[in-house]
């Protein structure tokens, strides 16, 4: 059976904000060392990644590998009467049909019980090799939305071109073109603040600011967000918090 | 011309 217990439901409520919108059903895969999840998006662009490590949970208990079936919207409206501050429960038994949820205050003085209806979800697990990516720019996650946002006004995709000189997202459309650029700087008081550039060698890649966008939905999550890329594969996005990350692997745009 | 490409044109199922 499985039994995690979460002190700050807003964890579980962000986390579901971040990826609802991408993937419908997906597979809660729950084993000793967590609770996680890999889903592509209807079109098989990008690809969400999610790890709860174990130790963010206090009691974590999960005897047996399981694979929980849930309709992300379902689970999201059923977290929407969880309050922020309240400790979340998940329960289920050995090949369960449903996912119990425990939602309490507190100090304890209301208690919510909710049961969720689990589906069964044949779902392909694609491996991802660990990469060691040409370039490394972990920047504020709230800067890094504001870009994204700003230009899909002008364009429905951006090309990014890290090089020994900052990264440059530049975007090119029917009303005109924009560019941001960013420089390495060092915020030694609030390091979330800061951006920092690894480069071995410069890349060029263009992405859709639809899917970029959407990824910036896990801005609530963390500070500061890594965006790992080398040419010619998947741009890493990464949120890390506490007790685990948020990944989504966004395919380029490629010349034909 | 652009095209979009798709995740499993990179990683192989599992």
């Amino acid at each position: 059976m499985l039994e995690a217990r979460l002190a700050q439901a807003a964890v579980l409520k962000k986390t579901l904000d971040a990826i609802k919108e991408l993937v419908t059903d997906a597979n809660f895969d729950c084993s000793d060392g967590g609770i996680s999840l890999q889903a592509m998006d209807n079109s098989h662009v990008a690809l969400v990644s999610l790890l709860l490590r174990a130790d963010g949970f206090e009691p974590y208990r999960c005897d047996r590998n399981l694979a929980l079936g849930i309709n992300l919207n379902s689970l999201s409206k059923v977290l929407r009467s969880a309050q922020n501050e309240d400790i979340i429960t998940l329960k289920a038994a050995d090949d369960p049909d449903n996912l119990s949820l425990t939602f309490e205050s507190q100090n304890q003085d209301r208690i919510s019980e909710y049961e969720m209806k689990l589906m069964d979800i044949d779902q392909e697990h694609l491996g991802i090799p660990e990469t060691a990516y040409a370039a490394v720019i972990t920047m504020p996650a709230a800067e890094f939305q504001r870009i994204c946002r700003d230009l899909s006004g002008i364009s429905e995709s951006v090309t990014i071109d890290a090089s020994k000189d900052g990264v440059k997202f530049a975007s090119a459309g029917d009303i005109g073109n924009g560019s941001v650029t960013l420089k390495q700087t060092h915020n030694p008081e609030e390091p979330a603040l800061s951006t920092s550039i690894e480069l071995s060698e410069s890349v060029t890649l263009t992405f859709s600011l639809k899917y970029l966008v959407n990824f910036t939905k896990a801005t609530p999550l963390a500070g500061a967000v890594t965006l790992q890329m080398s040419n010619d594969v998947p741009l890493l996005v990464e949120y890390k918090m506490e007790g685990g990350y948020l990944r989504y692997y966004l395919a380029p745009k490629i010349q034909d | 011309n652009v095209s979009q490409s798709t995740i499993e044109e990179f990683y192989k199922e599992h």
